[in-house]
Parts: C-alpha cells; structure tokens; sequence
C-alpha cells in the first residue's frame, strides 16, 4: 500500500 | 520587550488547543510584525504554522526579535485560567526567563497573572516554497471535519481527487469503501455554506486520514477551510484568521500503491 513520506522531502530546512 | 493585547483569550485558546495534540514544544517567534510559529509533529510527516499579525493584537509592541519556548501543554493549563472574553495581555523581556500572562474580565474587576517558564528550544526550519496549487478548495470547516471522521471510521487513509467535476474523498478499508463527492455551490442566503473549487489541472493525492482529523480541531476558528493540493506535494489545509493572520498545516503525501 502506499507509503507515508516526510516533510524533508518537499520543504528544506533553513 | 514584547507587549501584545488581545481583546479575546479565546482566539489563543482556540489556536492552542487545535496543534497541542500535534506539537508539544514550540517557539513563538516576535518581532514587530507579529507572532509567528512553525512546528513539525514527531514523525516529521505535518507541520503546523501559525501568524498572528500585529494588527489582531491592540496594542502590539515587541522591540526585536524574541523566541519564546514554549511547552503547549503547560501553555493550556494556564489558558484553562482564562475565560473566553477575558482581554489576554502577553508580556516578556527581551532575554526573558519566563512569559506573562494576564487575564482581565471584560466586566468584572478580576485581574489574574501567570508566568510560564520558558524552555531552550533548537528547533528545524523548513523553508516553505510559494506555491501555485493545482487546486484550492473552499469549503465550510465543520463539512470538512465530518468527512474526514465519517470516512477514518473505514480506512487509514483518504485519496482527495479533484476534477472538473468536483472534489471526491473516498477510502477504501476492511469493511468496505465509502466515497464524498462535492461540487461548487454558491449559496447567496447562507455564504458559508459555499463550496468553491479552483482548478487549474486534474489532482489525486493520498492522505493519512488521523493527521487531518488533527488538523480539523481547528474547525473552531474560522466558519471555512482552504485545502490546497498539486499532485507530489504537500497538502495545505489553511484555517483563515481576523487581520490576515492564519493557521495554517501542512501534510506530507501517501506516495506509491
């Protein structure tokens, strides 16, 4: 089933 | 030093009480432009951010930047002391110990004080890119909290498709699948009821239904909810508050089948 991703993939810490 | 008036408590009670669940230690970040507040949850899958603009406080006085940490549960037992009308009166220094609260009754002569201590608080920043959904959805708050419970009581997990047609949130589980479709409404007797659907192309997304169900405790704090969704990005479910100010969650898609 589908896999739960995180944040850090789309927003990138600053 | 930081000053900030508001003429409800029950604005921060509300705002506390919707992400205490999420986040428990947070910095409130003052400067002059208001209060702000960014959080991930544990598993780093949603994140919370908050703008309360100087405008929604009267007055608002904050000199230079100051973070305040804060553990949101020892924040609710203080505003559990506050009634919902009471004027909220925040006050630190600029290298502060500890936060003041105050809490006056619009109609009474009661004046309550609190000091919360604060904590060092090294927390991760993301970057939030501007982003031009595919799709934004205006919807009333409370339809949005009841599709999110009727269907979590089937599946982990919701797909929110949104077409031409309208916006579906279906679920498929161990006893069955269910399914809500929307589709634009405009209803000029009750303008809260509307459902607005801007599209600029066709989106799918999959979604842990128990983070939405968090997010829509805030439900409380404005009569209707933005859900902005692009195909492989995170979800934005933004709560709209008095003086441009906002709560807004952000949620990390379901990816792969």
């Amino acid at each position: 089933s589908a896999q739960q991703s995180r944040l850090e993939g789309f927003f990138k810490p600053v | 030093m930081l000053e900030a008036r508001l003429e409800q408590a029950e604005l921060l009670k509300k705002v506390v009480d919707a992400i205490k669940d999420l986040v428990q230690d947070c910095n409130f970040d003052c400067n002059d432009s208001g209060v702000a507040l960014q959080a991930m949850d544990n598993s780093h899958v949603a994140l919370v951010s908050m703008m309360l603009k100087s405008e929604a406080f009267s007055p608002f006085r904050c000199d230079r930047n100051i973070a305040l940490g804060i553990n949101l549960s020892s924040l609710t037992k203080v505003l559990r002391c506050a009634q919902n009308n009471d004027i909220l009166t925040v006050k630190a220094e600029d290298a502060p110990d500890v936060v003041n609260l105050m809490f006056e009754s619009s109609d009474s002569d009661r004046l309550s004080e609190y000091d919360i201590k604060l904590m060092d608080i090294d927390q991760e920043h993301l970057g939030i890119p501007e982003t031009e959904y595919a799709a934004t959805v205006t919807m009333p708050s409370p339809e949005f909290q009841r599709i999110c419970r009727d269907l979590s009581a089937l599946s982990e997990s919701v797909s929110i498709e949104c077409t031409k047609e309208g916006v579906k949130f279906a679920c498929n589980g161990d006893i069955g699948s269910g399914a809500v479709t929307l589709r634009s409404h405009s209803d000029v007797e009750n303008p809260d009821q509307n459902i607005k659907i801007d599209l600029t192309e066709p989106v799918a997304l999959t979604f842990s239904l128990k983070y939405l169900s968090n997010f829509c405790k805030a439900s409380g704090l404005a009569k209707s909810v933005n859900i902005c969704l692009s195909n492989e990005v995170p979800l934005l479910v933004e709560y709209g508050l008095a003086a441009n100010s906002y709560l807004r969650f952000y949620l990390a898609p379901k990816i792969g089948d």
